[in-house]
Protein backbone atom coordinates (compact mmCIF):
# COMPACT_ATOMS: atom_id res chain seq x y z
CA UNK A 1 0.00 0.00 0.00
CA UNK A 2 1.62 3.11 -1.01
CA UNK A 3 2.09 5.61 1.60
CA UNK A 4 2.66 8.88 -0.19
CA UNK A 5 -0.10 9.78 -2.21
CA UNK A 6 1.28 11.26 -5.56
CA UNK A 7 4.41 9.62 -7.68
CA UNK A 8 6.30 12.67 -7.73
CA UNK A 9 6.46 12.73 -3.92
CA UNK A 10 6.43 8.91 -3.36
CA UNK A 11 9.16 8.96 -6.42
CA UNK A 12 11.54 11.28 -4.02
CA UNK A 13 10.73 10.30 -0.56
CA UNK A 14 10.21 6.80 -0.57
CA UNK A 15 13.66 5.44 -1.21
CA UNK A 16 15.07 7.55 1.75
CA UNK A 17 12.33 6.43 4.07
CA UNK A 18 12.96 3.01 3.56
CA UNK A 19 16.67 3.57 4.13
CA UNK A 20 15.83 5.54 7.44
CA UNK A 21 13.44 2.91 8.81
CA UNK A 22 16.20 0.26 7.85
CA UNK A 23 18.79 1.74 9.73
CA UNK A 24 16.49 3.10 12.65
CA UNK A 25 15.96 -1.03 12.95
CA UNK A 26 19.97 -1.36 12.74
CA UNK A 27 20.41 0.61 15.08
CA UNK A 28 17.74 -0.72 17.76
CA UNK A 29 19.17 -3.97 17.32
CA UNK A 30 22.93 -3.91 16.55
CA UNK A 31 24.10 -1.68 19.74
CA UNK A 32 27.11 -3.17 18.34
CA UNK A 33 30.03 -1.54 20.02
CA UNK A 34 31.51 -0.77 16.33
CA UNK A 35 32.70 2.49 16.39
CA UNK A 36 30.92 4.92 14.31
CA UNK A 37 32.68 6.51 10.66
CA UNK A 38 34.05 9.92 9.96
CA UNK A 39 31.08 11.58 8.82
CA UNK A 40 31.85 14.73 8.48
CA UNK A 41 31.98 15.37 4.76
CA UNK A 42 28.34 13.82 4.35
CA UNK A 43 26.88 15.92 6.72
CA UNK A 44 28.63 19.22 5.45
CA UNK A 45 27.10 18.04 2.09
CA UNK A 46 23.91 17.70 3.45
CA UNK A 47 24.44 20.66 5.54
CA UNK A 48 24.96 22.88 1.99
CA UNK A 49 21.76 21.45 0.21
CA UNK A 50 19.86 22.26 2.96
CA UNK A 51 21.37 26.03 3.36
CA UNK A 52 19.82 26.08 -0.83
CA UNK A 53 16.89 24.82 -0.16
CA UNK A 54 16.01 26.95 2.46
CA UNK A 55 17.26 29.83 0.43
CA UNK A 56 14.92 28.69 -2.11
CA UNK A 57 12.00 27.92 -0.05
CA UNK A 58 12.13 31.99 1.40
CA UNK A 59 12.16 33.08 -1.71
CA UNK A 60 9.14 31.39 -3.23
CA UNK A 61 7.32 32.07 0.29
CA UNK A 62 7.96 35.65 -0.76
CA UNK A 63 6.94 35.76 -4.32
CA UNK A 64 3.79 33.46 -3.75
CA UNK A 65 0.67 34.96 -3.85
CA UNK A 66 -0.92 31.76 -2.15
CA UNK A 67 -1.79 32.57 1.25
CA UNK A 68 -1.66 29.07 2.84
CA UNK A 69 1.64 28.30 1.17
CA UNK A 70 3.02 31.19 2.99
CA UNK A 71 1.99 29.97 6.07
CA UNK A 72 2.61 26.69 5.77
CA UNK A 73 5.76 26.34 4.18
CA UNK A 74 8.22 28.13 6.88
CA UNK A 75 7.74 25.46 9.67
CA UNK A 76 8.45 23.21 7.02
CA UNK A 77 11.93 24.67 6.61
CA UNK A 78 12.68 24.94 10.13
CA UNK A 79 11.98 21.91 10.08
CA UNK A 80 14.65 20.76 7.37
CA UNK A 81 17.31 23.66 9.17
CA UNK A 82 17.11 21.97 12.84
CA UNK A 83 17.67 18.63 12.00
CA UNK A 84 20.65 19.39 9.87
CA UNK A 85 21.83 21.08 12.80
CA UNK A 86 21.58 17.73 14.68
CA UNK A 87 23.51 15.93 12.02
CA UNK A 88 25.95 18.49 12.24
CA UNK A 89 25.94 18.36 16.14
CA UNK A 90 26.19 14.60 15.83
CA UNK A 91 29.10 14.30 13.28
CA UNK A 92 31.06 16.74 15.88
CA UNK A 93 30.37 14.19 18.66
CA UNK A 94 31.16 11.33 16.92
CA UNK A 95 34.85 12.83 16.28
CA UNK A 96 35.38 12.74 19.33
CA UNK A 97 33.69 10.08 20.63
CA UNK A 98 32.95 7.56 17.82
CA UNK A 99 30.90 5.14 20.07
CA UNK A 100 29.06 7.98 21.72
CA UNK A 101 24.93 6.58 21.84
CA UNK A 102 23.80 10.67 22.40
CA UNK A 103 25.48 11.01 19.09
CA UNK A 104 23.61 8.45 16.97
CA UNK A 105 20.61 9.41 18.58
CA UNK A 106 21.31 12.57 17.24
CA UNK A 107 21.97 11.43 13.44
CA UNK A 108 18.25 9.01 13.72
CA UNK A 109 16.43 11.87 15.02
CA UNK A 110 18.20 14.50 11.80
CA UNK A 111 17.55 11.80 9.78
CA UNK A 112 13.82 11.13 10.26
CA UNK A 113 13.62 15.36 10.72
CA UNK A 114 14.77 15.84 7.63
CA UNK A 115 12.25 13.36 5.73
CA UNK A 116 9.49 15.26 7.72
CA UNK A 117 10.71 18.30 6.81
CA UNK A 118 10.78 17.61 3.28
CA UNK A 119 8.00 15.99 3.34
CA UNK A 120 5.82 18.69 4.70
CA UNK A 121 7.83 20.83 1.97
CA UNK A 122 6.33 18.99 -0.49
CA UNK A 123 2.72 18.88 1.02
CA UNK A 124 2.89 22.26 0.87
CA UNK A 125 3.88 22.78 -2.83
CA UNK A 126 1.51 19.72 -3.36
CA UNK A 127 -1.87 21.45 -1.87
CA UNK A 128 -1.17 24.53 -3.66
CA UNK A 129 -1.10 22.78 -7.27
CA UNK A 130 -4.12 21.25 -6.16
CA UNK A 131 -5.69 24.78 -4.93
CA UNK A 132 -4.91 26.00 -8.41
CA UNK A 133 -6.41 23.28 -10.30
CA UNK A 134 -9.99 23.79 -7.80
CA UNK A 135 -9.95 27.85 -8.54
CA UNK A 136 -10.13 26.48 -12.27
CA UNK A 137 -13.08 23.87 -11.40
CA UNK A 138 -14.82 26.74 -9.50
CA UNK A 139 -14.88 28.97 -12.60
CA UNK A 140 -16.24 26.29 -14.77
CA UNK A 141 -19.10 25.95 -11.64
CA UNK A 142 -19.64 29.75 -11.63
CA UNK A 143 -19.63 29.59 -15.59
CA UNK A 144 -22.22 26.84 -14.86
CA UNK A 145 -24.45 28.59 -13.02
CA UNK A 146 -25.26 31.22 -15.77
CA UNK A 147 -26.78 29.10 -18.35
CA UNK A 148 -30.08 29.26 -16.78
CA UNK A 149 -30.21 33.27 -17.31
CA UNK A 150 -29.09 32.63 -21.15
CA UNK A 151 -31.78 33.35 -23.67
CA UNK A 152 -30.25 34.60 -26.89
CA UNK A 153 -28.28 32.88 -29.28
CA UNK A 154 -25.46 36.09 -28.78
CA UNK A 155 -25.55 34.75 -25.48
CA UNK A 156 -25.26 31.33 -25.81
CA UNK A 157 -22.13 31.95 -28.54
CA UNK A 158 -20.61 34.32 -26.18
CA UNK A 159 -21.42 31.20 -23.11
CA UNK A 160 -20.05 28.83 -25.17
CA UNK A 161 -16.65 30.74 -26.19
CA UNK A 162 -16.34 31.75 -21.83
CA UNK A 163 -16.62 27.94 -20.88
CA UNK A 164 -15.02 26.38 -23.48
CA UNK A 165 -11.36 27.40 -22.64
CA UNK A 166 -11.56 26.75 -19.08
CA UNK A 167 -13.12 23.32 -19.49
CA UNK A 168 -10.67 22.64 -21.73
CA UNK A 169 -7.94 23.75 -18.96
CA UNK A 170 -9.72 21.79 -15.95
CA UNK A 171 -9.51 18.76 -18.21
CA UNK A 172 -5.93 18.91 -18.65
CA UNK A 173 -5.33 18.97 -15.56
CA UNK A 174 -7.58 17.29 -13.89
CA UNK A 175 -6.66 14.66 -15.87
CA UNK A 176 -2.80 15.21 -15.11
CA UNK A 177 -3.75 14.87 -11.64
CA UNK A 178 -5.06 11.55 -11.74
CA UNK A 179 -2.41 10.04 -13.64
CA UNK A 180 -0.05 11.61 -10.52
CA UNK A 181 -2.27 10.00 -7.83
CA UNK A 182 -0.83 6.44 -6.04
CA UNK A 183 -4.36 6.02 -4.83
CA UNK A 184 -6.46 3.94 -7.33
CA UNK A 185 -9.83 4.31 -6.51
CA UNK A 186 -9.22 8.45 -6.60
CA UNK A 187 -7.62 7.95 -9.28
CA UNK A 188 -10.27 6.28 -10.79
CA UNK A 189 -13.11 8.37 -9.90
CA UNK A 190 -11.47 11.58 -11.07
CA UNK A 191 -11.36 10.20 -14.60
CA UNK A 192 -15.11 8.97 -14.12
CA UNK A 193 -15.94 12.38 -13.46
CA UNK A 194 -14.38 14.08 -15.79
CA UNK A 195 -15.34 11.27 -18.67
CA UNK A 196 -18.98 12.69 -17.25
CA UNK A 197 -18.00 16.35 -17.43
CA UNK A 198 -17.20 15.87 -20.85
CA UNK A 199 -19.98 14.09 -22.02
CA UNK A 200 -21.99 16.40 -20.53
CA UNK A 201 -20.74 19.67 -22.05
CA UNK A 202 -21.75 19.23 -25.70
CA UNK A 203 -25.67 18.02 -24.37
CA UNK A 204 -25.73 21.14 -22.33
CA UNK A 205 -24.65 23.43 -25.01
CA UNK A 206 -27.52 21.32 -27.04
CA UNK A 207 -30.02 22.05 -24.79
CA UNK A 208 -29.47 25.34 -24.44
CA UNK A 209 -29.78 26.14 -28.19
CA UNK A 210 -33.36 24.05 -27.61
CA UNK A 211 -34.48 26.26 -25.10
CA UNK A 212 -33.46 29.61 -26.84
CA UNK A 213 -35.26 28.27 -30.16
CA UNK A 214 -38.94 27.05 -28.36
CA UNK A 215 -38.48 30.67 -26.20
CA UNK A 216 -38.08 32.61 -30.04
CA UNK A 217 -40.95 30.85 -30.82
CA UNK A 218 -43.33 31.08 -28.05
CA UNK A 219 -44.01 27.64 -27.44
CA UNK A 220 -44.95 26.74 -23.73
CA UNK A 221 -42.96 23.61 -24.04
CA UNK A 222 -39.71 25.78 -23.13
CA UNK A 223 -40.46 24.92 -19.52
CA UNK A 224 -39.66 21.59 -20.06
CA UNK A 225 -36.38 22.62 -21.84
CA UNK A 226 -35.55 25.08 -19.50
CA UNK A 227 -35.76 21.91 -16.61
CA UNK A 228 -33.82 19.73 -19.31
CA UNK A 229 -30.75 22.59 -19.63
CA UNK A 230 -30.63 23.18 -15.67
CA UNK A 231 -30.62 19.00 -14.86
CA UNK A 232 -27.91 18.84 -17.48
CA UNK A 233 -25.94 22.00 -15.91
CA UNK A 234 -26.64 20.46 -12.70
CA UNK A 235 -25.20 16.96 -13.24
CA UNK A 236 -22.03 18.94 -14.51
CA UNK A 237 -21.60 20.80 -10.92
CA UNK A 238 -22.34 17.72 -9.15
CA UNK A 239 -19.43 16.02 -11.21
CA UNK A 240 -17.22 19.13 -10.86
CA UNK A 241 -18.36 18.89 -6.74
CA UNK A 242 -17.34 15.52 -6.66
CA UNK A 243 -13.93 16.14 -8.58
CA UNK A 244 -12.57 19.28 -5.84
CA UNK A 245 -13.56 16.30 -3.04
CA UNK A 246 -10.93 14.12 -4.40
CA UNK A 247 -8.77 16.29 -5.02
CA UNK A 248 -8.30 17.14 -1.54
CA UNK A 249 -8.07 13.61 -0.53
CA UNK A 250 -4.58 12.58 0.42
CA UNK A 251 -5.59 10.00 3.23
CA UNK A 252 -5.99 6.22 2.25
CA UNK A 253 -8.77 3.88 3.03
CA UNK A 254 -6.95 0.32 3.62
CA UNK A 255 -10.37 -1.36 2.63
CA UNK A 256 -10.68 0.43 -0.53
CA UNK A 257 -6.47 -1.16 -1.65
CA UNK A 258 -7.63 -4.19 0.05
CA UNK B 1 26.01 0.43 9.62
CA UNK B 2 29.11 2.35 8.97
CA UNK B 3 28.15 1.92 4.84
CA UNK B 4 24.31 2.67 5.80
CA UNK B 5 25.76 6.15 7.54
CA UNK B 6 27.08 7.41 4.56
CA UNK B 7 24.64 6.10 1.85
CA UNK B 8 21.79 7.71 3.53
CA UNK B 9 23.21 10.92 3.99
CA UNK B 10 23.64 10.97 0.58
CA UNK B 11 20.41 9.73 -0.38
CA UNK B 12 19.40 12.18 1.73
CA UNK B 13 21.74 15.16 -0.22
CA UNK B 14 20.01 13.84 -2.82
CA UNK B 15 16.58 14.07 -2.05
CA UNK B 16 17.19 17.89 -0.78
CA UNK B 17 18.34 18.65 -3.94
CA UNK B 18 15.11 16.81 -5.73
CA UNK B 19 13.01 18.69 -3.19
CA UNK B 20 15.22 21.90 -4.41
CA UNK B 21 14.42 20.73 -8.28
CA UNK B 22 10.62 20.73 -7.67
CA UNK B 23 10.20 24.16 -5.90
CA UNK B 24 12.02 25.59 -8.89
CA UNK B 25 10.37 23.44 -11.61
CA UNK B 26 6.90 24.22 -9.85
CA UNK B 27 7.82 27.85 -9.34
CA UNK B 28 9.02 29.12 -12.93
Amino acid sequence: MPVFHTKTIESILEPVAQQVSRLVILHEEAEDGNAMPDLEKPVLAVSRAVVNLVKVGRSTIESSEDSLLKQDMPAALLRVEAAARLLEEASSMLKVDPYSQPARKKLIEGARGILQGTSSLLLCFDESEVRKIIRECKTVLDYLAVAEVIETMEDLIQFVKDLSPCLTKVSREVDHRSQELTHQVHRETLTRCLDSVKTLSPILICSMKIFIQILRQHCRESDEAAENRNYLAGRMSDELHEIIRVLQLTTYDEDEWD
Amino acid sequence: LRVGWEQLLTSINRTINEVENQILTRDS
